[in-house]
């Protein structure tokens, strides 16, 4: 454990608990990408079926914490608030996502059994899986500010983890191609987001796209 | 020989 991973872990947890609270407190999952929601479901449930290999009780209780909470918010989303779902807007085929992160998964892996093709598979899967909350920001041109901190919270862990693995490769020797090449893609994704966030959201602004 | 890969990371 290094400061890189721990706060890429806290904001990953920030990040889930700021649309959690943001469902419950304004009783609405307006802006929010169900689809999305269900990918990253799909992600901790693939990659935390190693839950009885134990690491550590941190290591426990935050895949616990995740696979939770990403159960939490797709039943507020399908079933509590589903009134409030802004499903005319969530139209990422999200088919176009999965297949394929599962086929690359069969073909690029560290070791050809069922546990470890689905650890693959959840790293490639999670790389993508924020594309139809981007795409449907990105159709109704607008954010509110608290999903713009959400997407934040969620983009920066990310991006702290490659901080986490340069330092493991240098002081550990200790390196994972998949993971590494996976989230270089997943936050290189979320820069033009990024961009948009610090230029206007941290300015006050509401994250608006040019028409 | 039995190789398991860990993953020791979220």
């Amino acid at each position: 454990m290094n400061i890189f991973r721990l706060v890429g872990d806290l904001s990953h947890l920030l990040a889930i608990i700021i649309l959690l609270l943001k469902i419950w407190k304004t009783r609405s999952c307006a802006g929010i990408s169900g689809k999305s929601q269900i990918l990253f479901a799909i992600v901790y449930t693939s990659r935390y079926l190693d839950l009885p290999n134990f690491v550590s009780m941190y290591n426990t209780l935050m895949k616990i914490v995740f696979i939770a909470a990403s159960y939490a918010t797709v039943y507020l989303i399908y079933m509590k608030f589903k009134a409030t779902y802004d499903h005319n807007h969530d139209t990422f085929r999200v088919e176009f996502l999965v297949l394929p992160s599962f086929v690359l998964a069969l073909l690029i892996n560290h070791d050809f059994t069922v546990l470890e093709v689905l650890w693959t598979f959840s790293i490639y899967m999670e790389s993508v899986a924020i594309l139809p909350q981007l795409f449907m920001v990105s159709k109704t041109g607008e954010a509110e500010s608290i999903t713009s901190h959400y997407l934040f919270a969620l983009g920066s862990y990310r991006a702290l983890y490659i901080l986490n693995w340069i330092y493991r490769y240098t002081t550990e020797d200790h390196y994972d191609l998949i993971a590494i090449v996976a989230g270089i893609v997943q936050t290189v994704l979320y820069c033009d987001f990024f961009y948009l966030y610090i230029t206007k959201v941290l300015k006050g602004k509401k994250l608006q796209l040019p028409a | 020989i039995e190789s398991v890969v860990t993953h020791d990371e979220l």
